[in-house]
């Protein structure tokens, strides 16, 4: 989901 | 990752290391803002909610792990430990965490992608990261005696800032769909809290003078 790809940072 | 991502991640972990040896082996939290350090802690616990559900990398997990660990180190080594907690300025660091807190909280609730409480706690995280400095940036100008560990760390954590706008920038013109509004703005307004900091910081190197804040 587009919410969740941002995710990935620290 | 690409290399700003990485070198961000990097001089991140190296500030947090860089305040918790000076803590650690001089035993003195002098001129550090318990308010900021307990802020990060908050931080870190509403962002990384997820850790053991949603697995993103090794590497992810682990430097999560270290964040959380190191942030509530500090917060313990200042407010517990026999002989540091005796160096805390506790009258010069009285900035109010709820100044903070609540318009993050409120704007949180507000602007959000996804009105999910992990999403919520995630998007508040991001806004609370952006002013948490303030109160730490408040003790500098207030102490006037900067030592050389507790400047390295500000400069330090407002270097990480710098390098993930540039990670942003980079994802933007190599990933599709990679336009993140909130985390962008929140990021672009916590760097720029240290625009001042960083002014002095490179004169008072340049000048090879001790780092000091103008009142």
């Amino acid at each position: 989901s587009p919410a969740q790809e941002y995710h990935d940072e620290l | 990752m690409n290399i700003f991502r990485l070198a961000g991640d990097m001089t991140h972990l190296a500030s947090v290391l860089v305040l918790l040896l000076k803590i650690h082996t001089i035993k003195s939290c002098s001129g550090v803002s318990l308010k900021t350090q307990e802020l990060y802690a908050l931080v870190f616990a509403t962002r990384y909610l997820d850790i053991f559900v949603t697995y993103v990398s090794f590497y992810n997990t682990v430097m999560k792990l270290i964040f959380l660990g190191s942030s509530f180190s500090i917060v313990w080594y200042i407010r517990r430990h026999r002989v540091v907690r005796r160096s805390y300025d506790k009258d010069q660091d009285t900035f109010r965490h709820l100044f903070l807190l609540l318009p993050c909280l409120v704007l949180a609730l507000v602007i959000n992608e996804k009105f999910t409480f992990k999403e919520v706690m995630w998007t508040f995280s991001i806004y609370l990261e952006a002013v948490a400095i303030l109160p730490q940036l408040v003790l500098l100008q207030r102490t006037r005696n900067i030592d050389n560990l507790t400047g390295q760390y500000v400069f330090l954590l407002g270097a990480y800032r710098a390098l993930y706008i540039l990670n942003w920038i980079y994802r933007y013109f190599t990933e599709e769909h990679y336009v993140h509004w909130i985390t962008w703005i929140a990021g672009i307004i916590q760097t720029l809290l240290y625009a001042d900091f960083f002014y002095y910081y490179f004169q008072s190197w340049k000048n090879s003078v001790k780092l000091e804040l103008p009142a």
